[in-house]
């Protein structure tokens, strides 16, 4: 494992973090576009579906896959309990059925192989790659975020732009590719650049 | 390695 892939990882985890932090702390979930958790809920369940058989091959994987859903899990349900009353539904419009639809057709027009779990993989990954929209939209609108939400999202979109370097390494170092993955994955960079830029700037 | 059954990746 590369050095790009685990600082990935560790910024998913700090994404993760900073979001439940900023709820618990704040009591509320202003800015939290409750859509885009769902659709980060269904990517993980679906993507790690291997879960099931594949516990014994990497317990690294394994417990973060493990972590990736049950965070996902608990944010959607203080979103729907605790903090309920801080959501507005009014300003988290976004058409989410155009994203599952795409995602799931293409995933079923190329998947590695036409398997169950290889078609909700590959959907999964074509998900992840446009999951933040919701929220990026719900940004626009409202025009002002509050610093911790901007901090959520930056971490969150520097997980995948990490990945792109360590598909890089991958490649030269071992001859590994994923097609699938790595256009995702850039398209995925692509949707979060002009947030970067903005951060950055601002 | 590349196996698409073993997606080794997050």
């Amino acid at each position: 494992m590369n050095i790009f892939r685990i600082g990935g990882d560790l910024s998913h985890l700090i994404s993760i973090f900073i979001l439940l932090h900023k709820m618990r702390t704040s009591k509320s979930c202003i800015g939290i576009s409750f859509k885009s958790q769902v659709l980060y809920l269904i990517v993980y369940v679906t993507r790690y579906l291997d879960l099931l058989w594949t516990f014994q091959h990497s317990t690294y994987n394994s417990l973060m896959k493990i972590i990736f859903i049950g965070s996902s899990a608990y944010t959607i349900y203080l979103m729907l309990n605790d903090f309920k009353p801080t959501h507005d539904p009014n300003i988290d419009t976004f058409k989410v059925e155009y994203l599952i639809g795409g995602s799931a057709i293409l995933a079923l027009l190329f998947p590695y192989k036409w398997t169950t779990s290889e078609v909700l993989w590959s959907f999964s990954i074509w998900l992840e790659s446009v999951a933040i929209l919701p929220q990026l939209f719900m940004l626009q609108r409202t025009g002002e975020a509050e610093t911790i939400t901007t901090h959520y999202i930056f971490a969150l979109g520097a997980y995948r732009a990490l990945y792109i370097p360590n598909w890089l390494c991958r490649y030269l170092f071992e001859n590994f590719t994923d097609p699938i993955a790595i256009i995702a994955g850039i398209i995925q960079t692509i949707l979060y650049s002009d947030f970067f830029y903005i951060y950055y700037t601002k | 390695k590349g196996d698409p059954e073993t997606h080794d990746e997050l």
